[in-house]
């Protein structure tokens, strides 16, 4: 294939399984390719053109552009980590609180994840290790007073950061998904404005389920923003393009490792290299 | 779900005697954007269809239904099929106590899975005990007491502090309180990491369990059978788990893993409670992924 002659159906067909291979999900491919014929790129082109279409999709939400939070509030800067069981919230949770450390804010985190074993013990090593306070109450207790007993905590406190840990929830139960719209009320009535972000922490792993994950939290939880997790295996967490496109929600981090260091902001360039490979 | 759209898409074939080639593709296009939706592997999609437009055109047409209904038929049987006829059963041979070793990726549900199948073997009639060799996760250790605890299981705790001299220590507690049974939950590990998958092999090569089970993420889309190869190869898997199928992943990914791997699945979760764990029906994965 010659770089400047029209690209071909082979091509096409092989950029389509690239991009479902990554997990971008059979629809959005055949949209992505169908956008690539119209254009009626050369070989060369092709790959460019696909780039950009797919960096577009990742840069149009407009929650991307928030700002950090800064040493030196008036209140506290609140954020919620939610998502589905085993994702990653508990340990991008540490992440979170050792890069804004590193910011110079003065942080506290809530272990709001009252039901799971060892949940709590867990976040405690954690603000341990990082020599930041954690909010815990006894388990099985209501996750609702932790997320108030916390943001009450850090206002008292002047901190500038409070992350809270939730536990993991399927999105399909319709209990759980409750109990975190009430976890959301209680950060408002506490801090004005709280919680500032409520993350989803998705697992790159994660097929076409994260799309629907995603709606679920959204309508329930008000989700302002997606974490993708676990991008340091061969999972390329394509199906997070797929609700960047569909619902309008930015990518802000991904987490690369299990250590607090391993949390890197979301960059769409090198997050669209990986998913083509 | 597949169905409904297959039987839309094969009215073509309405008052036709066989099943026409021609009327067959536009069926088998939306069977194909079907399953990608369901998280089945790319490839294994491939295969699938290739075998179900071999048989829905090769078999005579049973007098009993139309051309429509005999490729819904044929797609019906072929995915059960290859979900696995039968079900398998955990099978514990060789000396007491039997080591049955848990791996998977991070946060599968291996933990939770230990306390499951403790659960189930006490109720056969077995005498389990659990233990830990996740040194890296912080409280993995203590996750591990704490679901044995809540399912009223034996769990080994001890001073050691690497993973083999925990399993060492663990597999002598074992014997010496008469166990018939150890249950080994490993970490998480990433199958693109050399040195934890190293950590795994070596594992299993000094403990040779009687059963090495992969738990599988019931969520996980297209690279999940990139992992359970990894794992199979560098490890040996005798069977897999099915993870978090309480929620409303189609889990195709099932699909990818058994006809990959030829492994068999021999449970499935279902909670997180040590009693959410049920036996493998491949007919209710197969109508799941077939929606
Ligand atoms: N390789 C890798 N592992 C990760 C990453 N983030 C989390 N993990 C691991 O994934 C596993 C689950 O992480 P947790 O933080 O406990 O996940 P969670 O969402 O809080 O889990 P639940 O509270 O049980 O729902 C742990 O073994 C973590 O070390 C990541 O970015 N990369
Ligand atoms: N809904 C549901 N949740 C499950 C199931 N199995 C495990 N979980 C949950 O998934 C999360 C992760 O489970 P763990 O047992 O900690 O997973 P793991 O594989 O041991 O994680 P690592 O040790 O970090 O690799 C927890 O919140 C569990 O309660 C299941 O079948 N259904
Ligand atoms: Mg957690
Ligand atoms: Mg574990």
């Amino acid at each position: 294939l010659l770089p400047s002659e029209k690209v071909d159906a082979a091509t096409l067909e092989s950029l389509e399984e690239a991009l479902i291979s990554a997990d971008v999900g059979p629809i959005t491919a055949a949209e992505l390719v169908e956008g690539l014929q119209e254009a009626a790129p050369t070989g060369e082109e092709t790959r460019r053109l696909l780039r950009e279409s797919m960096v577009r999709i990742l840069e149009a939400p407009e929650n991307g552009n928030r700002a950090e939070p800064e040493p030196g509030r008036e209140t506290p800067w609140v954020a919620l980590l939610v998502g589905v069981n085993g994702s990653g919230k508990t340990t991008t949770t540490a992440k979170l609180a050792a890069r804004f450390q590193k910011h110079g804010c003065s942080i506290l985190m809530g272990a709001a994840d009252t039901f799971r074993a060892a949940a709590v013990e867990q976040l405690c090593v954690w603000g341990e290790r990082l020599d930041v306070p954690v909010v815990a109450h006894q388990s099985g207790g209501d996750p609702a007073a932790v997320v108030y007993d916390a943001c009450a905590a850090g206002s008292a406190r002047g901190a500038d950061v409070v992350l809270i840990d939730t536990a993991g929830r399927l999105h399909t139960k319709d209990n759980l998904m409750a109990e975190l719209a009430k976890m959301h009320r209680s950060a408002g009535k506490v801090i004005d404005g709280a919680p500032d972000e409520v993350w989803l922490v998705l697992d790159a792993t994660t097929g076409q389920n994260g799309l629907r994950q995603a709606e679920d939290f959204l309508t329930h939880a008000g989700i302002t923003g997606l974490i993708l997790a676990k991008l340091d295996g061969s999972a390329r967490g394509g199906v997070a393009l797929s609700i960047a496109h569909r619902l309008s929600l930015p990518i802000r981090y991904v987490g690369t490792g299990e250590g607090t260091d391993d949390l890197e902001p979301f960059d769409p360039e090198a997050f669209v290299d990986g998913l083509l490979g | 779900q597949i169905t409904e759209r297959l039987q839309r898409t094969l009215r073509a074939l309405r008052g036709t005697v066989h099943v026409d080639e021609k009327a067959l593709e536009p069926a088998l296009k939306d069977l194909r954007m079907a399953l990608l939706e369901a998280d089945v592997n790319y490839g294994v999609v491939k295969e699938f269809l290739a075998s179900v437009r071999e048989k829905a055109l090769g078999e005579q047409v049973m007098a009993s239904l139309t051309p429509g209904q005999q490729v819904i038929r044929v797609v019906n049987e072929e995915m059960t099929a290859l979900l696995g006829g039968a079900q398998v059963p955990l099978s514990l041979v060789g000396p007491s106590p039997h080591v049955v070793l848990l791996v998977g990726l991070q946060g599968a549900g291996k933990t939770t899975t230990a306390a499951k199948l403790g659960h189930f073997l006490r109720r056969k009639g077995h005498s389990p005990m659990l233990a830990s060799v996740d040194v890296y996760r912080p409280a993995a250790r203590e996750q591990l007491l704490q679901v044995a605890k809540s399912a009223n299981l034996a769990a080994f705790e001890g001073a050691a502090e690497t993973p083999q001299e925990i399993a060492d220590a663990a597999q002598a507690a074992a014997r010496k309180d008469g166990h018939d049974v150890l249950l080994l939950d490993t970490a998480g590990r990433l199958h693109v990491d050399e040195e934890m998958m190293a950590e795994a092999a070596a594992l299993s090569a000094a403990f040779s369990p009687c059963v090495t089970l992969y738990v599988a993420d019931s969520l996980a889309g297209q690279d999940a059978v990139n992992s359970v190869k990894a794992f199979a190869d560098r490890v040996g898997l005798d069977g897999i788990i099915l993870s978090k199928l309480d929620g409303d992943s189609r889990g195709g990914v099932a699909l990818s893993i058994v006809s990959v791997t030829g492994l068999p699945v021999l449970f499935v979760g279902v909670g997180e409670k040590f009693g959410d764990l049920e036996t493998y029906h491949p007919d209710r994965i197969a109508s799941r992924i077939l929606g």
